[in-house]
């Protein structure tokens, strides 16, 4: 009864499926050893969402509304601690059900979405919703 | 494209419903990334270029390929891989790079390559891509997203910000291949660290109604939210220490990612019901029995670290920052 993903990756078949030479360590879905060796940076990222608005780009960010680890609220902190203007204001969004997915709003520069009932792995646990929100956000779809 | 990292096929799957290239870019002449490429399905010609990071530091992009949105998933609890009818890959190219060095798949030949700060992670990931478009120039007029989850609130960003740079550089002719970035996306992912993560953790447990009130007003009225900073400590550590360790005594065994979620038995990342603190403390404690109460700061830790793992302190700088 392992985590059958490791198991998955590190068949011998699999391993020659995906062109990993011998000498490659086994698969790890997270290695301590590389995250004890890391170097965090006090700065964060919050720095160069200010850089890219001011170059037009494009940013998304979403948020499982019931992840412990990185909670919806610590992250709608430091988005309103930018101060950007609202250019939609916050309403619910929908997959193709008519089922509220969650709720978006839109900054100049930035959407902010939330996926309502799911935790860190939204992606997954919403696969539907966050695979329509993620096409439609990267073709300028409504 | 690069013709040797063609995947013929995946076990377990019958026939793969777009290409798939599997193999490794040079961030480094001595670090050498995995990356799996897959192409979309409705129109690889013109569809965006999306590139996946997850998170940790130090977890696999795999885990979003074959578990999250990749064409092939395994789900929590289950022991067999199958078709995924909402991948990622429906309407863009998705590129899953395993970084940094030391990640996954992704090997490096020196000691000293596996130790990395966010800036050298961005800086190995903008080289890795780079060589991606050297080997599959045709994707050099598709538009580019950089995206990641967790930790690759980190990743994307700085990612991001060096395809700018070097975009920059296209301009003032010091560089010929300018990169057709047009925004990121990062979900659920790291970003201010003295607001969000562990400095708004009470306020989302006393929201999901797992700490009472009073739990919540001892940790703000004794200035508790710079708990974790070393730079801005807070005002009673002894009351922090102890409303700290109150507030992790409730909420111990949820499942951290997801507090409405079942705890998975065997299931990877989910059978942990113990914080990302808890695993970074038993990385630096090793194999020891030893135990601590949650809510150390590195300076905090730094003596202990002195007495019985020295060599860490060689690959730490002294200061905070």
């Amino acid at each position: 009864l392992g985590d059958y993903l490791s198991d998955y990756a590190n068949r011998a078949d699999v391993r020659r499926a995906l062109n990993i030479p011998d000498h490659v360590q086994p698969w790890l879905e997270c290695n301590d050893s590389i995250n004890g060796n890391y170097s965090y940076q006090y700065e964060g990222s919050f720095w160069i969402y200010k850089i890219m608005k001011q170059y037009g780009y494009k940013m998304l960010f979403y948020s499982g509304d019931t992840d412990g680890a990185v909670p919806t609220y610590g992250t709608r902190r430091w988005i309103s601690m930018l101060n950007w203007p609202v250019k939609k204001q916050w309403t619910p969004w929908y997959t193709d059900d008519n089922q509220v997915s969650g709720y978006i709003i839109s900054y100049e520069g930035l959407d902010f979405a939330t996926i309502h009932g799911v935790g860190h792995m939204a992606p997954q646990w919403k696969r539907r919703d966050v695979t329509k929100l993620f096409t439609n956000w990267i073709h300028n779809d409504p | 494209a690069r013709m040797q990292d063609l995947v013929l096929g995946l076990p377990d799957i019958d026939r793969l419903n777009a290409d798939w290239y599997s193999g490794y870019l040079d961030a480094s002449p001595t670090k050498h990334l995995h990356y799996v490429f897959v192409t979309s399905l409705t129109d690889p010609i013109n569809d965006p270029v999306v590139l996946w990071f997850n998170g940790g530091p130090g977890c696999s992009s795999l885990l979003a390929l074959f578990q999250e949105h990749g064409p092939y998933v395994i789900d929590d609890g289950e022991y067999y891989i199958k078709t995924n009818p909402e991948p990622w890959n429906k309407r863009a190219n998705v590129l899953y790079l395993e970084s940094p060095a030391g990640v996954g798949f992704s090997i490096a030949e020196l000691i000293s390559d596996y130790q990395h700060n966010d800036m050298s992670q961005s800086k190995d990931a903008l080289a890795a891509l780079l060589n991606w478009y050297k080997y599959f120039p045709e994707y050099l007029r598709n538009d580019l997203y950089i995206s990641g989850e967790s930790y690759g609130g980190i990743y994307t960003p700085y990612l991001a910000w060096q395809v700018h740079q070097h975009n920059q550089l296209v301009k003032v002719k010091k560089v010929k291949t300018k990169l057709n970035l047009k925004g990121f996306i990062v979900g659920n992912g790291a970003t201010e660290w003295d607001v969000d993560i562990s400095p708004s953790f009470p306020d989302v447990m006393y929201n999901f109604n797992l700490i009472p009130k009073s739990m919540l007003d001892t940790y703000k009225a004794n200035d508790c939210v710079n708990y974790f900073n070393d730079l801005k400590p807070p005002t009673n550590s002894t009351v922090c220490n102890d409303t700290w360790n109150d507030i992790n005594d409730l909420w111990d065994g949820l499942n951290w990612y997801d507090l409405f979620r079942q705890v998975v038995p065997g299931g990877g990342l989910l059978k942990q019901s113990a914080s990302e603190e808890d695993r970074i403390r038993s990385v630096l404690i090793g194999n020891e029995t030893k135990t601590y109460k949650a809510g150390y700061t590195f300076l905090e830790y730094a003596p202990w670290i002195k007495k019985h793992i020295p060599q860490r302190l060689l690959e730490q700088s002294s200061h905070p920052l």
